[in-house]
């Protein structure tokens, strides 16, 4: 038997908001400690890594290791039909081919469920070793988002360059070029307006546009987004999802532009 | 997308 219930049900709402465009399924690993998902697109250019703690659930019950896998856009139009201040249950039986998602309005007066038939999915899982990035940048998420959108109109790669000084996104196309600066902030009010950017080395990669704006999709589930780099390797896009757990995207670098 | 790298050139089937 597995069932978790999440009070705050908008966090599962803005989870498949953010993996929705990238991912048409998934599978859900469903384990004692919590839920893994870790899905490539289907181009295999990124990966996301997402992790729900069972401390993050009101209640959470895992009696044997469950696959369960979902079409997301089936899993979508479920969630939808959620509203943001429901409480989320999902359950499933041992080694059954359905998942039940139960939404329970805050006072109790109305209470749906919905029956969704998962699919068997072979899905290649990556080993992604413990890394130490050479740069570590976080920034807001909603700057991050804003910096990605407006230089996508220039080209379709975004160059990020991480100095000492601090972090540079630049573009380039038939338009002409743009460079966003950051500097890392000296003081600020609330800590998660705040840039800061941790560097052994500096840095200096090219990645698609068109993936780091699909990445962007989770900037309503935090406030701070936390980039890691390091020569020649995937960029880390990291969003945390209160004290829950995380979502993290890994996108391959672009080589020779 | 020429130039585009993939990611599981970078890590390792489990």
């Amino acid at each position: 038997m597995f069932e978790a219930r999440l009070v705050q049900g908008a966090l599962l709402k803005k989870v498949m908001e953010a993996i929705k465009e990238l991912l048409n399924e998934a599978s859900f690993d469903c384990a004692h400690s919590g839920i893994l998902l870790q899905a490539m697109d289907n181009s295999h250019v990124s990966l996301v890594s997402l992790n729900l703690r069972r401390e993050g659930f009101d209640k959470y019950r895992c009696d044997r290791n469950l696959v369960m896998g979902m079409n997301l856009s089936s899993m979508s139009k479920i969630l939808k039909c959620a509203s943001n201040d429901d409480i989320i249950t999902m359950k499933a039986q041992d080694n059954a081919d359905t998942v039940t998602f139960v939404f329970e309005s805050p006072k109790q007066e109305k209470i749906s469920d919905y029956e969704m038939k998962l699919t068997n999915l072979d899905q290649d899982h990556l080993g992604i070793p413990e890394t130490e990035y050479s740069c570590v940048i976080k920034l807001p998420s909603a700057e991050f988002a804003r910096i990605c959108r407006d230089l996508s109109q220039f080209g379709e790669s975004i160059v990020i360059s991480c100095t000492k000084e601090g972090v540079k996104f630049s573009a380039a196309g038939d338009i002409g070029t743009a460079n966003i600066k950051l500097a890392q902030t000296a003081t600020v009010d609330k800590e998660e307006d705040a840039v800061m950017v941790d560097m052994q080395e500096p840095v200096t990669l090219t990645f698609a546009c068109k993936y780091l704006n699909m990445f962007t999709k989770a900037t309503p589930l935090s406030p701070q987004v936390c980039l890691s780099m390091s020569p020649d390797v995937p960029l880390v896009v990291e969003y945390k999802i209160e004290d829950i757990g995380h979502i993290r995207y890994y996108l391959a670098p672009r080589i020779g532009d | 997308m020429a130039g585009q790298s993939k990611i599981s050139s970078f890590f390792s089937s489990k």
